[in-house]
């Protein structure tokens, strides 16, 4: 799956099974990736669990869980809410299309969770406050979480190293389409992608990618609407779009030389 | 660290009560706010006194640390439960205004800086 982490680094992961996002003192979010193709590296988010922490006079525990083809519209004790508590709407669930686009609200923490399925993956985005998260539990090491130090260097894929396989595949003497195995040929892909994303940013590249390494045209939507959750949800306007110069600055210069 | 803060508040709603009762729903509010001020009141030596005369107080005057928090200068009681959620109820009272975190006392007017994460895709 491709992830965007909390300081912005745009990368694209193997991740196959279960990983956690984040964890910290209000909430955990733990996801669970599966094959696309059966032998392919791809994976893609069948199961996304939710738990916000039991807070002061605010909220009870809560756990929302999500798989594919069902996208609750309650958490898992069927409440809306956080609870019985006095201020237990400041944490609620609000379907807006049912079975695909579920928001929750954690007005306790300033955080606001948006749950997608788009074709029969999950996507999932949130807002969060620095000061949560970062209000890490003493003793825990952080090192794994994936919205807040990305996915570990050996799970990593490179679109420049995917790119120049594609061109390559489709070089002269490959074949009359130069089509992939899943029926999309980089420039089929690359005309795909611009009818939802004109802008050749990197949800632009992971739509490519995706079109290129599945064949399933669901994730056009997918990179379409995590661009839409950004422009909902990012504080700062001038950071929606990013490039593959800003997404590898801070943490693949060091490691490349 | 506004430790300061949660002291002034929580002497100013004891002062004029002597009820058991109204003592411990102004010391878990308190406690709540000692605890908001935990990330930047680390090492603060008055941070760390008022986490222990919490606990002391709290033992004193048999509180529980489970009930009531009224905020100690606005003591309203709690709201009905609300009909179903809609998108359309955004106004509704969070509670409490340590449970609207854009409203929480210590951090006073500054706007705090948000960041976003996404995960998608195959």
């Amino acid at each position: 799956p491709h992830l965007r982490t909390f300081g912005d680094d745009f990368q694209t992961c193997k991740v196959e099974g279960a990983w956690p996002l984040i964890h910290n003192r209000y909430l955990s979010v733990q996801v669970t990736n599966t094959p696309v193709v059966p032998g392919s590296l791809a994976t893609a988010p069948s199961k996304l669990t939710i738990i916000f922490k039991n807070f002061q006079e605010c909220v009870d525990q809560k756990m929302y869980h999500a798989e594919t083809d069902e996208l609750p519209s309650a958490f898992a004790d069927g409440s809306k809410n956080g609870g019985e508590r006095h201020g237990a709407n400041a944490l609620r669930v609000v379907e807006q299309v049912p079975g695909q686009h579920v928001v929750i609200q954690a007005r306790y923490i300033g955080t606001t969770v948006v749950v997608r399925q788009v074709g029969r993956y999950l996507t999932f985005a949130v807002r969060m406050p620095e000061e949560v998260v970062n209000s890490v539990e003493e003793g825990d090491d952080q090192d794994l979480y994936l919205c807040l130090h990305g996915c570990p260097a050996n799970q990593r894929i490179h679109f420049r190293d995917f790119r120049a396989r594609a061109a390559e595949a489709q070089g002269p003497g490959r074949g009359r389409s130069g089509a992939g195995a899943h029926g999309f040929t980089y420039q089929s892909a690359r005309a795909k992608c611009k009818e939802r994303l004109p802008v050749e940013d990197l949800y632009f590249q992971s739509c490519v990618f995706d079109l290129l390494s599945s064949g399933d045209i669901n994730f056009t939507m997918a990179a379409y609407y995590a661009f839409e959750d950004v422009k909902m949800l990012h504080s700062n306007s001038k950071m929606y779009h990013l490039f593959e110069k800003d997404a590898f600055k801070s943490r693949a210069a060091p490691r490349d030389g | 660290c506004k430790i300061l803060r949660c002291n002034s508040e929580f002497w100013a709603s004891t002062s004029s009560s002597g009820q058991e009762e109204e003592f411990c729903t102004a010391l878990r509010a308190y406690n709540g706010c000692v605890r908001r001020t935990a990330r930047t009141c680390r090492g603060d030596l008055a941070y760390h006194s008022a986490q222990h005369g919490i606990e002391d107080l709290m033992s004193q005057h048999n509180c529980s640390k489970e009930g009531p928090t009224s905020p100690p200068r606005a003591r309203t009681p709690p709201p009905p439960l609300p009909p179903p959620l809609q998108p359309d109820t955004q106004e509704r009272s969070d509670g409490p205004e340590a449970c609207h975190y854009e409203r929480s006392p210590p951090r006073g007017a500054a706007q705090p800086n948000y960041t976003h994460c996404g995960f998608f895709g195959d």
